[in-house]
């Protein structure tokens, strides 16, 4: 795991995190189903450290804002269409999280072709918090995910970044699925 | 804030005309290496942006040694099949190297040198 650099973080006094999805994002017959999915990438992060967050019905106001955006959508970071670039977010304490509309996301079930928005979810979260990009390729913050792929729980390397910036929950264990590999294990390669 | 720094925009064919690239190495010119170039400064492999060229120069052969290694791929300098493949691969636009500073790559904690 790595952190921006000079390792920003949320404020100690900023624990309770509101987010917010732009309004009119998803049409009604998808909305349930794709705020879920935002939901569960959350609590992911909330199960492992200290902070909770909660969904918030002003955009403007939410701690995290979540927006979908196609090409040049005014932060100066255009998206490139369909593949290439997924998505990107800010630093502590800024709270963008864009996803570029371009995609074909899949939000249920399986799709070879799409990209999964809970696993993109997951990870842009990640730098949202302070985390930077992790070269373990089992992490979340591993900056690649292929077409048809789901990755959304924690691994060992997340988890000990997370909580270095903001300390454990004690109501959990580790959430992990993917502990460090045996390579790591032999030869200190990777980043922790 | 620590962001992204995107200007590079490439259409579906673009991203298939990078298979294409496999097996440049140092030394020679071909037509295409810009936007590797391109790809490499947009995630902070090349910090500047200077004009690029089609040629395989110093810059670029550091740049992939750079990004090779922060994927775990032989760092060979050369763009082969398997370092054109990654740099494919969907991802996300916050770059890996920033100010010059890879932040993939940790140096290895006190309990790493002790051992």
């Amino acid at each position: 795991y790595t952190f921006f650099p000079g390792n920003p973080r949320w404020p100690v006094w900023k624990r309770n995190l509101t987010y917010a999805i732009r309004p009119g994002t998803f049409s009604t017959s998808d909305d349930t189903a794709a705020r879920a999915v935002f939901a569960r990438a959350f609590a992911r992060w909330a199960a492992a450290t200290t902070l909770s967050f909660t969904e918030s019905t002003s955009y403007s106001t939410a701690d995290i804002r979540i927006a979908f955006f196609g090409g040049d959508h005014g932060d100066g970071e255009p998206f490139d269409g369909a593949l290439g670039t997924l998505a990107h977010a800010f630093s502590p304490p800024d709270g963008r999280l864009h996803l570029d509309a371009a995609e074909l996301w899949v939000v249920s079930g399986n799709s070879r072709l799409g990209i999964d928005l809970e696993s993109v979810a997951v990870h842009e979260i990640g730098h949202v918090l302070g985390l930077g990009h992790s070269s373990d390729e089992a992490a979340i913050m591993f900056p690649t995910i292929t077409t048809g792929t789901r990755r959304v729980e924690l691994a060992t390397d997340d988890i000990m970044g997370i909580q270095e910036l903001y300390g454990a929950n004690s109501n959990a264990g580790s959430t992990a699925s993917s502990p460090v590999t045996q390579e790591n294990e032999q030869n200190g390669a990777g980043n922790k | 804030h620590a962001h992204p720094s995107l200007n590079f925009n490439l259409s579906g064919s673009a991203w298939s005309s990078f298979y294409n690239l496999s097996g440049c190495h140092k030394g020679e010119h071909v037509p295409g290496l810009t936007a590797i170039k391109q790809y490499l400064h947009t995630f902070g492999y090349i910090p500047q942006n200077l004009n690029f060229t089609d040629d395989f120069d110093d810059s670029l052969e550091s740049a992939i040694k750079t990004y090779q290694q922060n994927f775990r791929l032989n760092a060979t300098g050369s763009l082969d099949s398997g370092t054109v493949r990654q740099m494919m691969s969907p991802r996300c636009g916050v770059p890996d190297v920033v100010n010059g500073t890879t932040t993939m790559m940790r140096s290895r904690g006190l309990s790493s040198v002790m051992r």
